[in-house]
């Protein structure tokens, strides 16, 4: 046989080293492409949320550029007379818009701490965020769960849904919030 | 063996690896809701 | 050297001046009316009178911002990181603003010549202040400035504007020509921030999908092919340090774009691509060579009784950038390769090839890597011209005994190990989607496995398919059936060669692939 690298003994050997060292996979024996954070099913083009070399993830909605009509560019009129945000002052439906499209960023959690405050609960295993239907009784409780009726945000279809659901409190998120420097 | 060009190549890329582009580097500027990177908990979408 | 007297101050005085009236909150006049204030500010100072003058503001005001980035840079710490940088943005993208607006009202609406002139001298300029920078701080370089001024000042210039539209080719043919100088190999410390230009989403939409009949892909084939010259020594180790196995990972992802994306880009620019990607970067090869035409419907290559020679896209040949035929050098052996194509003679022309590819004798580059892959692709595209001159189609009994095999053979016989792996390795480069290429080297490839005079060959031959086949997906339609033929066909005696037997990992390896073919 081949005694040097350019044969079966020399891929042998270089399969083998390979088992104990990790390192040495990724450029022979490669690694897992559809871990890169890019949907390849998706069956449009990816180019356009494209976030970068660096990305785990497609860019936000907001960071994708779009000509738009020159009549809608109106911020440097406008930009001194804007009210200064502020999450108390908008509906459930806008938070729950900030709360989805700014993931791993502090408004993400800015928005939580307002849903909590007008009692929706974030549940860490549904990773939805439900809430008591009003008027409605829990059909059972004890001190680590309750049963019944409650409305949770479907982020898919953009509305509340009620559904009966078996509420164990350990899954409910406590009260979010930041360190002090922010 | 890296050639002594490479070598020092790579002495760049390196320094550089060490103050890589952020996001906002590459996005125009977001007056009302700039970017606050966060480490949100990992039970939070995370896309 | 040798500004003016007092050119320095009159250039940081208009350029706080425009940054000011730029990003004043009580600035309630939009940028263009600013503007037309301001260009009389530079012809009071006299900046506008002559080309040098120009030049040198230019040069001065881009110095002056990437000063002032530094500075608020060294500055900054943990928590006010985000806040110097915005301080950076704003100078930055004031800056932007008036050399977008200066291109853009430079001369007539009509003339758009003398814009694009003033776009090249100040990407020009901003590239020189670069690469002199870059020299000067060597490993305390800071890409961000000329990250920052790029990315703006490129979608500035391909916002929707009538007049920009205009001349939009010749917008991105300047930038790609500057990023083509500030490339990895002439600007590593720059190279993050280059991979990060080259792979915005406008940058690949602009130069790729909009811009009509293709006439983008050159240019940014010359950029990807730049990328994977600088990545190409590190890459050569097995084993990767971090920086290096960000970038790669990163090239890895705008190659899964463009793969998924724009197919028919990589299927047109493989060849040039697969010249500089190293051997030993398998998955990235194959990434770029599994690409197929998006209208292309492939066959399970896993079909009992499939009939390649039946499919209608082998009559077909691919398009091939660049042109490989001129890379066959010196051009008197370009001349010895057409007559002994022709003539099938003189015999010497086959002993004396093997010195046409080697250029040295140190292991590892011996060979002209290039020229081997051209040589082949040439001789093998001659090859299907010839046979179908004769109204026939390439076959395995069409291939044989022809000068174009004479020259295989020999090449697969008189070559050392490491020449043959890599001319091997030039042949498995075209097993692609179904195309006249993918079908006559994959004759090509079982008849030298057939014919092989000696074991070294079939090895060599089983080795350089079996690396592409183990590695991750995704695998080119060519190289899958071309294996599932070698091990299926009883003609190819696969299983009775002591290499498919030589280790327990080895036969394992062997027997699952079979058992996904059978």
């Amino acid at each position: 046989m081949v005694k040097d690298q350019f044969g079966m003994v020399g891929l042998l050997t270089f399969i083998r080293a390979a088992e104990s060292d990790p390192n040495l996979v990724s450029l022979a024996l490669g690694q897992d492409l559809t871990a890169l954070g890019l949907n390849l099913n998706s069956p449009e083009n990816l180019f356009p949320s494209f976030g970068g070399p660096w990305a785990e993830t497609p860019c936000r909605p907001q960071d994708v550029d779009f000509h738009v009509p020159p009549e809608y560019l109106i911020n440097f009129n406008i930009r001194d007379k804007l009210a200064q945000i502020k999450l108390s002052r908008y509906k459930d439906d806008l938070l729950f818009y900030i709360f989805y499209t700014n993931p791993g960023d502090v408004l993400q959690i800015y928005a939580a701490m307002e849903l909590y405050a007008r009692e929706w609960r974030y549940h860490m295993e549904e990773k939805l965020w439900i809430t008591q239907a009003p008027g409605v009784v829990a059909t059972e409780k004890t001190s680590t769960y309750e049963r019944g009726t409650y409305y949770f945000f479907d982020p898919q279809n953009w509305r509340k849904v009620p559904k009966e659901f078996h509420l164990d409190y350990s899954k409910l998120e406590p009260r979010p919030n930041l360190p002090p420097s922010y | 063996p890296l050639q002594k060009e490479h070598q020092m190549q790579f002495q760049m890329m390196e320094a550089a690896y060490y103050h890589m582009p952020v996001p906002s580097d590459s996005e125009k500027i977001r007056p009302y809701l700039p970017r606050n990177p966060f480490a949100t908990p990992s039970y939070y979408i995370q896309t | 050297f040798e500004d003016p007297p007092d050119l320095y101050e009159k250039t940081e005085f208009l350029l706080r001046e425009w940054v000011s009236i730029i990003n004043s909150p009580n600035n309630k006049e939009p940028p263009s009316k600013a503007f037309s204030m301001f260009v009389h500010q530079m012809n009071v100072q006299g900046i506008l009178k002559t080309d040098d003058l120009i030049t040198r503001f230019f040069r001065l005001s881009t110095s002056m911002v990437v000063e002032l980035s530094y500075r608020l840079l060294s500055e900054q710490t943990v928590t006010t990181s985000g806040q110097i940088r915005l301080k950076i943005y704003h100078t930055l993208d004031a800056y932007v603003k008036l050399i977008a607006m200066l291109v853009k009202h430079s001369g007539d609406t009509q003339n758009t010549q003398t814009k694009i002139n003033l776009l090249n001298k100040v990407l020009g300029i901003i590239a020189g202040v670069l690469l002199q920078d870059h020299e000067s701080h060597h490993s305390d370089f800071q890409q961000l400035p000329y990250h920052r001024i790029f990315i703006m000042l490129f979608l500035e210039l391909n916002s929707a504007d009538p007049v920009l539209e205009a001349f939009n080719f010749q917008i991105l043919t300047a930038f790609c020509h500057t990023l083509h100088i500030l490339r990895p190999a002439k600007s590593p410390g720059f190279a993050y921030s280059w991979l990060e230009l080259i792979s915005h989403r406008v940058f690949i939409g602009r130069l790729l999908q909009i811009t009509p009949q293709q006439k983008g892909w050159g240019l940014y084939a010359q950029l990807l092919m730049d990328l994977f010259k600088f990545l190409a020594p590190f890459l050569r180790n097995a084993e990767l340090a971090k920086p290096v196995t960000f970038m790669y990972k990163g090239t890895l992802r705008v190659l899964l774009i463009l793969l998924h994306d724009f197919p028919e880009f990589l299927c047109d620019y493989h060849y040039g691509f697969c010249d500089v990607v190293p051997p030993n970067c398998i998955q990235m090869r194959n990434l770029i060579l599994s690409a197929f035409p998006r209208n292309m419907r492939l066959p399970d290559p896993f079909t009992p009784n499939l009939k390649v020679d039946m499919l209608q896209e082998i009559a077909h040949a691919p398009r091939v950038s660049p042109n490989f035929a001129s890379m066959i050098q010196p051009l008197t052996f370009k001349k010895d390769l057409d007559s002994y194509l022709k003539a099938r003679a003189p015999v010497t022309f086959l002993s004396e090839l093997r010195s046409n590819l080697q250029v040295s004798n140190e292991p590892g580059v011996r060979y002209n890597i290039s020229l081997l892959n051209a040589l082949v692709l040439y001789v093998g595209t001659q090859a299907i011209s010839f046979i179908r001159g004769k109204g026939l189609s390439p076959n395995m009994s069409t291939i044989a005994h022809s000068a174009h095999m004479d020259i295989f053979q020999n090449l697969a016989v008189d070559l050392d190990t490491e020449g043959r792996y890599l001319f091997l390795n030039a042949i498995a480069n075209q097993l692609r989607y179904p195309n006249s290429h993918t079908h006559y080297f994959s004759c090509t490839l079982l008849y030298l496995f057939h014919e092989a005079n000696t074991e070294a060959i079939q090895e060599q031959i089983t080795r350089v398919l079996l690396e592409r086949l183990i590695v991750n997906r995704p695998h080119p339609w060519g190289l899958l059936i071309t294996f599932i033929e070698m091990i299926k066909n009883p003609t190819y005696k696969f299983w009775n060669h002591e290499f498919v037997h030589c280790a327990p990992e080895i036969e394992k390896l062997f027997e699952s692939v079979a058992r996904s073919c059978m």
